[in-house]
């Protein structure tokens, strides 16, 4: 989802 | 992954490492405060606990180990190891005032309901003003060792540069979090006052003394 791309962030 | 969030990543692993390196060979944390890297290891320990339940990347793992590592260190160096040097009578920024608001506006406004995703949110409200206690505590003091500066502005830079990645994600990939963004303004935002100091009298050779 959305939320789980910006998870790939530190 | 692009060159802003690479940068950004490399700009915040030089800040942490900065200091780590400033404090262990000058063996003394004056002018550190001790409570700005306690939120730091707070922002790190609540924001990578999925290093327990996902695995992104070899870069994406090692990063975050390496990141909450060193913030442990840091903390441990002027609690424990270095703590007669330990400035705490400048360090006087009362946290709770940081943590309290955080803590409720992660529980008000976030993507889901999710203890993993709570504290994620909470993780990336607690760094947009996790540095007030280090920023209050060098105009108490009036000064700030040029190392220290240099340290803060890598670590004003990092965030700085993830705005550029936000922005190159949502043009090429379309994806945007607007939590993190707002976040990220707000936290780049409190470094302009610093910014301004460092470009004007640390990068002219000057001491970095306030008032300006």
């Amino acid at each position: 989802s959305l939320r789980d791309s910006a998870k790939d962030e530190l | 992954m692009n060159v802003f969030r690479l940068t950004g990543d490399l700009s915040h692993l030089a800040a942490i490492i900065i200091l780590l390196l400033k404090i262990w060979k000058s063996r003394s944390c004056a002018g550190i405060s001790g409570k700005s890297q306690i939120l730091f290891a707070i922002v790190f320990t609540t924001r990578y606990l999925d290093l327990l339940t996902s695995f992104i990347s070899l870069y994406n793992t090692s990063m975050k180990l390496i990141y909450v590592g060193c913030a442990y260190a840091t903390v441990y160096l002027i609690y424990v190891k270095f703590r007669a040097t330990y400035d705490g009578n400048h360090d006087s920024f009362r946290v709770e005032f940081l943590i309290v608001p955080v803590g409720g506006l992660a529980v008000l406004i976030n993507h889901s309901f999710a203890p993993l995703e709570i504290l994620w949110t909470f993780s990336i409200y607690l760094e947009s003003v996790a540095i007030l206690p280090q920023l209050f505590m060098i105009s108490k003091t009036g000064e700030a060792e040029t190392i220290t500066t240099h340290y803060l502005f890598c670590l004003g830079l990092y965030r700085a540069l993830y705005l550029f990645n936000w922005v190159w994600r949502f043009y090429f990939e379309g994806f945007f979090d607007m939590i993190a963004i707002v976040a990220g303004l707000v936290q780049t935002v409190l470094y302009c006052d610093f910014f301004y100091l460092y470009v004007t009298k640390v990068l002219k050779g000057k001491k970095l003394s306030l008032p300006a």
